[in-house]
């Protein structure tokens, strides 16, 4: 099965 | 204060539509570059980024840096109210609390104004990096919306994976599988029937479906669309809005646990 990542992992805030 | 002025308000339409399914509450930026918008999906796991330039507009005043922020289903009710061929005007003050909206008929004989009121929202930008993406899929948005769709019916999530021998897009589920494979194609009577796929490195990353078929909500906006992945990033799933500007929706893949 597979977990969904959160877009938060990849981006941070400016 | 903002004042733009939109002779094609049939694309602003369009861009509610492909928006307001994903995001319930967005600020829309207002600058001298364009009006904008960045907003995640209330499961941050896709983000929506859209830019509709200045220079796209009849007319386009923003004195100065602001946002409003809308309930995107109200903005997408007040919209459907425009005609198709209505020209749209939108006015706004820093700080006020309404946005109106002006449809004028073709022939100048109806002229509405609605005013629609505008909400508080705690948003704060995330920082999108530029990037190099390991391949670039460009292919006619409605055959991608197609594969998302017939996907969708048979399993939740799809594959998608690039080599040399084309894009494959793969799902399964209890009924059982499907692989849809398309291979570049450019010896097509027009360009944006095309299908160009540009591999630096073969790539293969799993994404929750429901998102996808989200996304080709913009298909009306552009007859292509471009998919960029890497092993490392979310995919982005860009439309181009013709002279204007941009769609992008970026989405975190799913893992194995």
């Amino acid at each position: 099965s597979c977990t969904q990542v959160f877009i938060l992992f990849y981006f941070l805030y400016l | 204060m903002l004042e733009l002025r939109l002779v094609q308000g049939s694309l602003l339409k369009k861009v509610l539509e492909s928006i307001k399914d994903l995001v319930n509450d967005a600020n829309f930026d207002c600058s001298a570059t364009g009006f904008s918008l960045q907003a995640m999906d209330s499961s941050h796991v896709a983000l929506v980024s859209l830019l509709l330039r200045s220079e796209g507009f009849e007319h386009y005043r923003c004195d100065k840096n602001f946002s409003m922020g809308m309930n995107l289903g109200n903005m997408s009710k007040m919209l459907k109210c425009a005609g198709n061929d209505d020209i749209i005007t939108i006015k706004g003050d820093d700080g006020g609390d309404t946005i109106t909206f002006m449809f004028e008929s073709p022939s100048q004989d109806k002229i509405a104004d609605f005013e629609m009121k505008l909400m508080d929202i705690d948003s704060e930008h995330l920082g999108i990096p530029e990037a190099e993406y390991h391949a670039i899929v460009r292919m006619p948005s409605a055959e991608f919306a197609r594969i998302c769709k017939d996907l969708s019916s048979i399993g939740d999530t799809v594959i998608i994976s690039v080599t040399k021998e084309g894009v494959k897009f793969s799902t399964k589920g209890d009924i059982g599988t499907a692989n849809i494979v398309c291979r570049q194609n450019t010896t097509v009577d027009k360009p944006e029937e095309a299908t160009i796929i540009e591999m630096q490195e073969p790539v293969s990353l799993t994404f929750a479906l429901r998102y996808m078929n989200s996304f080709t909500k913009a298909s009306p906006l552009s007859n292509t669309v471009t998919i960029s992945l890497s092993s490392e990033l979310p995919v982005v799933v860009e439309y181009k809005i013709a002279e204007m500007g941009y769609i992008r929706y970026y989405l975190a893949p799913k893992i194995e646990d």
